[in-house]
């Protein structure tokens, strides 16, 4: 069995991921690189709320439901309240 | 479900559709499929909504097209097709539509089409603070699902929006006329049912028709057409006024933004005689420098653009340009901008200016055009139109650019909005514009920016300034710093 396996997310899955809240946007203009982990649980959580099966890739059903017509707010609340790393205290 | 922020204070909302003939539907037949959407919420709460026909409701309906300014653009036909705020004051609850979708006003939503009253059902959900809901099913699910003429809300959402606002009183709510919130019963008339024609028996003069099953009889005679029907929010509600033709009150104007005044520009053809500075030209005339009558006072002002051009730095205030170096103030300066460089009008003001990085050219915006100078000169072929760098249409002016010191990617930024420009292909990236929230601390319709030499970047609006902390993506500090006294050397206070 690999140790590793990457998950592949294409710019516009990871758009489609930020914008809909299920990603945290602060990469967006400084490239920050997003773990495997990360990508992963957002796909799940998309799957998740989508009401398909959690597979953790971006699928086909995944894909499908990516396209469906849809409301435009988040279906997240903005994660940059939620991410730890966003919230740690910096020395002066 | 999922409750999101506060709720209203008040149970008695007004709901105000703002645009005329939205994607070319019938006002009359748009307002009556709001109003059964907003009835769907009524039914199951202690809300009431009334239509006005002022921008003072609390939850006010508009379509757009693409970016329109609250930093949710539209996509065109397709995924996006509308999206509400949650309660609260200036834009909360109001409730924006894709102009651009194939919305039609019959309930079932077919494939051709997206159903009005299940969109704005779902929308006004938002509008009265619910969040979207991981329930299949619900009206909250946020991916698109056809409702049915007589919809009931799911369990889901009835709880939500009677944990927010209570139940309704009674079963009989609406229908008993002791009840404050009673409503006068609605004439609906019934569609036309299809009877197919009966076997008629010629051998004999009467003709026999076979009797209908009672489902299908007629209640009433239809008197107007289905898509006139009255609605108890409607102005013509009561028999004896249904001669009278529908009143749809005028649009009133839209509400002006309260931002700096823009001016629009139109520029000349490239050739036309610049105006001289001196207008007399008789032998008697002497060359008198400009007099400086409208120049800003330096230490009481906001600033039209700042950049650094060749290690200088360029602070442009209506007509006039302050250039700074490393000795301070440039003798000369300030002056004004034609005296600098060379436009093919007067310049009274430019909205923003910077160093393109590639080949050093500047880079001015004034209104809905851009100039390139090559040093002082312009370029050949220039001005240009905004939208040749992709920009949309409809964007009135650039408010700021930079090169970002981060990344040395170059930056728009408008209203809440910003694009990043790709210099090599010469268009605005794909996924743009964003909100200007990504720039955390700066908030929407800043002045300039622009890039220090050590690469740090500052971000002015109105007197004030802010450092940024490129790498968290957020203001050096929350509260803003005075202009006049760190770039200008005047005195605090």
């Amino acid at each position: 069995k690999p140790a590793f396996s990457a998950v592949y997310v294409d710019d516009r899955a990871q758009n489609y991921l930020m914008k809909f809240g299920y990603l945290p946007q602060s990469g967006l203009e400084t490239g920050n690189l997003r773990t495997d982990d990360q990508l992963r649980d957002a796909i799940r959580s998309l799957q998740k709320f989508g009401g398909i099966p959690e597979t953790g890739q971006v699928d086909e059903r995944t894909q499908q439901l990516m396209v469906r017509r849809r409301c435009g707010l988040p279906d997240k609340p903005d994660l940059r309240l939620q991410d730890p790393s966003l919230l740690r205290r910096f020395k002066r | 479900y999922t409750l999101h922020g506060s709720p209203w204070k008040h149970l008695n909302l007004t709901w105000s559709l703002r645009t005329e003939r939205p994607s070319g539907l019938e006002t009359g037949g748009v307002r009556r499929e709001l109003a059964r959407a907003l009835d769907v919420w009524a039914k199951n709460s202690k809300l009431t909504f009334h239509e006005i026909n002022s921008d003072a409701a609390d939850i006010l309906i508009s379509f757009h097209r693409g970016y329109h300014g609250d930093g949710y653009p539209f996509d065109g036909r397709g995924q996006i097709l509308a999206h509400a705020f949650f309660p609260g004051s200036d834009r909360g609850g109001d409730a924006h539509f894709d102009e651009e979708e194939e919305w039609t006003l019959d309930s079932s939503g077919n494939d051709d089409g997206t159903s009005l009253f299940a969109v704005a059902a779902h929308e006004f959900g938002h509008s009265l603070g619910l969040a979207h809901s991981s329930v299949r099913g619900a009206l909250m699910y946020p991916w698109y699902q056809g409702i049915t003429e007589d919809y009931e809300l799911p369990e889901d959402d009835k709880h939500g929006i009677q944990q927010m606002y209570g139940a309704p009183e009674s079963r009989l709510w609406g229908k008993n006329p002791d009840y404050p919130g009673y409503r006068p019963p609605v004439h609906r008339p019934s569609y036309p049912t299809y009877t197919p024609r009966t076997t008629t028996t010629t051998t004999t003069a009467s003709t026999t028709t076979t009797e209908r099953p009672w489902r299908t009889r007629p209640r009433e005679p239809m008197t107007h057409p289905p898509d006139r029907r009255d609605h108890p929010y409607r102005p013509n509600h009561y028999p004896e006024e249904r001669t009278r033709p529908p009143y749809y009150p005028p649009r009133p104007e839209w509400p002006v933004t309260p931002r700096r005044p823009h001016r629009h520009h139109t520029p000349p053809t490239v050739g036309t005689t610049s105006t001289p500075y001196t207008t007399s030209t008789t032998p008697s005339s002497r060359y008198r420098p400009p007099v400086k009558k409208d120049l800003p006072d330096n230490c009481d002002t906001d600033y039209d653009a700042i950049s650094l051009i060749r290690r200088e730095l360029f602070i442009f205030k209506g007509k006039y340009v302050w250039r700074l170096n490393d000795r301070g103030l440039v003798d000369g300066f300030p002056a004004e901008i034609n005296q600098l460089f060379k436009f093919p009008m007067r310049v009274d003001h430019v909205d923003a200016v910077y160093e393109r990085i590639e080949d050093n050219r500047i880079i001015f915006f004034i209104g809905r055009y851009f100039y390139v100078f090559k040093a002082f000169y312009l370029e050949p072929g220039y001005p240009k139109p905004l939208t040749a760098l992709g920009l949309p249409p409809d964007l009135e002016k650039i408010d700021a650019a930079m090169v970002w010191g981060y990344n040395k990617k170059t930056y728009f930024f408008s209203g809440s909005m910003y694009w990043r420009f790709d210099e090599n292909v010469n268009h605005v990236e794909l996924d743009y514009p964003r909100d200007i929230s990504m720039f955390a601390g700066v908030g929407p319709n800043i002045d300039t920016v622009f890039q220090w030499k050590n690469g740090t970047t500052y971000f002015f609006k109105g007197k004030h300034f802010w450092q940024f902390d490129d790498m968290r993506m957020r203001v050096a500090h929350k509260k803003p710093k005075s202009s006049a006294h760190y770039w200008m050397g005047c005195p605090r206070g």
